[in-house]
């Protein structure tokens, strides 16, 4: 909540520079956004409608940018190096910090080698540098790094932008989590009922055992 | 609300909080001596 | 009309001083009227101390028949049940505090102390009812009151207790009904032998309008930490004493009945007094607190783990 309240003000901004803006002069806006220390999320950029325009243009690469930003990790952009600019520093810092993003959807715990492999990083001074320079520091994830098992354990990570068929998904999480609360609750006013009625009963109970040591008494008496 | 729905996929990626074996095995073993405290209280009580 | 209580009186309290209508009546204060803040300084402080018993002095005024606290600050003593009075090692910083409070223009009196009994319950021992006869000798009016932090976490709730001595050679007219509550076997002859010495008054808290805004704030940073601490978890320790001691009384209880000539058949019903429950009642009390309190906190985790870690993407 934190990171997204961090980068309300930013989108806003970018949003609007970009509803003002057509074709190529979208480029300049596109590289500030993907470059921005704190903009993690481009979804509201790329539904402006000058940038979805860009599709089929001479001028898509800066669309392909974006979308690659936004739903995309570093090995996507291997694969597509030469379909795109290239990237400028600051933009392959924020593309790794998105695929730690990415690799903490899937897992909670990371094993050190597979971090080191999806984000070309050779040793592990430097990746336990990265993960708590630019991404704990950022805010976008917090968790334990655990040296001797080799692992990042990633307790919280900032959402990315949806995929289109993650809402379906997503969607059934949440019902399913309503469902599971629901009968929780039901469960526990059955209890409760049957407490309050096991109570009554032994009350009752009592009642009627100390009444029959009265009459027993009397009756010795 | 790309936002929101950023910070509900957020969340949603935390579940289930904890998993793994050794939890439950603990969880369990927990559990179990609790009923079995419960079950020598009722002895107990007996 | 609710932060009207905050108001000091400095005439009203001076004559009260003067007219001392405590001094004819040992049973006068029978209310205590803790505050928020006063309340969450000293619960703050028992369970900082962990197992070792703390204490500290309460400021406040008097108001009828009963004892407003309004504020609490700790003492630099520990293990206040080792030594005879363990005040004494705070003296100097106690005047210094009381001048100093003056100047900043706190106006209120000390008008108690407070200590620890951590796991053992809120009664007052023999050293702490010669402590408060000390005290209600010379600096009244007084009031001592014992906090259970270790007790406070298990049951959920504040285990407090608010005492006032009775002068030496007195005898209250009438018994009065107390709560009963679970005292560990090494702790049951002190508690015994000096439990008639002291009576306890009712607790009611108070806040201002401020102190419930800030504790609402308070509680949505907190609520979180609330929801995932366990004090099956955490009060481990405890829970393992009570359970040898009442192992011990159990024992205890059973070489009573082995003893006794009509071979334990007694039923509770033919006991002279009837207030005097028989040791094996007590002892299955105990046991049904334990077991609660075990209870709620499985039920707690379980309900957590169904909530938290039942559902998957």
């Amino acid at each position: 909540m934190d990171i997204e309240q961090k980068q309300a003000e930013i989108i806003d901004q970018f949003v609007k520079r970009a509803s003002t803006c057509k074709g190529e002069a979208l480029a300049p806006i596109v590289l500030e956004a993907t470059s921005n220390p704190s903009l993690f999320a481009f979804s509201e950029i790329l539904a402006v409608p000058s940038v979805a325009e860009l599709d089929g243009t001479s001028n898509s690469v800066y669309l392909d940018v974006l979308r690659l930003f936004a739903h995309g990790t570093w090995a996507d952009y291997k694969c597509i190096t030469g379909r795109i600019p290239e990237l400028v520093p600051d933009q392959v810092l924020k593309l790794k910090q998105l695929t730690v993003l990415t690799l903490a959807e899937t897992n909670k715990v990371l094993p050190y080698d597979s971090l080191m492999q999806e984000l070309d990083v050779t040793n592990v001074r430097e990746l336990e540098d990265f993960l708590i320079n630019e991404c704990m520091y950022a805010g976008i994830v917090r968790g334990k790094l655990d040296q001797l098992k080799r692992c990042f354990e990633v307790q919280f990570a900032a959402g990315r932008d949806l995929r289109p068929g993650q809402l379906g998904n997503m969607m059934l999480t949440l019902s399913n989590w309503l469902n599971t609360s629901e009968n929780l609750l039901v469960s526990i006013q059955e209890k409760i009922k049957w407490a309050d009625k096991m109570g009554e009963f032994e009350k009752k109970h009592r009642k009627e055992v100390e009444e029959r040591v009265e009459e027993v008494k009397k009756s010795l008496s | 609300e790309n936002s929101l729905l950023r910070q509900v996929s957020s969340l949603l990626r935390r579940l289930p909080a904890i998993e793994s074996e050794r939890f439950q095995d603990d969880f369990l073993m927990e559990y179990n001596d609790k009923l079995l405290i419960t079950y020598l209280a009722m002895f107990t009580n007996c | 009309a609710s932060d009207g209580i905050f108001y000091y009186d400095d005439v009203a309290q001076a004559k009260f001083q003067q007219e001392k209508p405590w001094a004819n009546d040992p049973h006068y204060f029978k209310r205590v009227k803790i505050s928020a803040l006063a309340l969450l300084k000293m619960v703050v402080h028992a369970r900082s101390g962990g197992t070792i018993e703390v204490m500290g002095l309460m400021q406040g005024k008097t108001d009828g028949d009963s004892i407003i606290v309004m504020d609490a600050f700790a003492l630099p003593v520990e293990g206040t049940e080792t030594r005879v009075n363990a005040q004494a090692d705070a003296y100097e910083y106690m005047v210094e505090y009381s001048q100093t409070n003056k100047l900043a223009g706190r106006l209120e009196n000390v008008v108690g102390w407070y200590h620890s009994h951590p796991g053992y319950g809120c009664w007052l021992s023999g050293i702490d009812v010669s402590t408060q006869m000390l005290n209600q000798q010379f600096q009244e009016p007084f009031l001592a009151v014992v906090i259970d932090p270790t007790r406070t976490v298990s049951a959920g709730k504040v285990e407090i207790g608010a005492f006032r001595t009775y002068p030496e050679g007195y005898k209250p007219p009438d018994e009065p009904v107390s709560e009963y509550q679970t005292i560990p076997l090494n702790k049951i002859e002190d508690f015994g032998v000096h439990c008639k010495q002291y009576y306890a008054l009712d607790i009611t808290y108070f806040k201002s309008s401020l102190d419930s805004h800030l504790l609402d704030l308070l509680w949505n940073k907190y609520w979180v930490n609330t929801l995932s601490s366990s004090p099956l978890l955490g009060n481990g320790d405890y829970v393992a004493g009570q359970i040898s001691d009442l192992a011990e009384k159990l024992e205890q209880a059973e070489n009573q009945l082995a003893h006794s000539r009509i071979g334990g058949i007694v039923p509770a019903t033919l006991q002279k007094k009837k207030e005097d429950e028989p040791q094996l009642a007590k002892i299955t009390r105990d046991s049904a607190k334990i077991t609660v309190e075990q209870v709620h906190g499985l039920m707690s985790q379980v309900i957590k783990d169904i909530l938290f870690n039942s559902v998957r993407q």
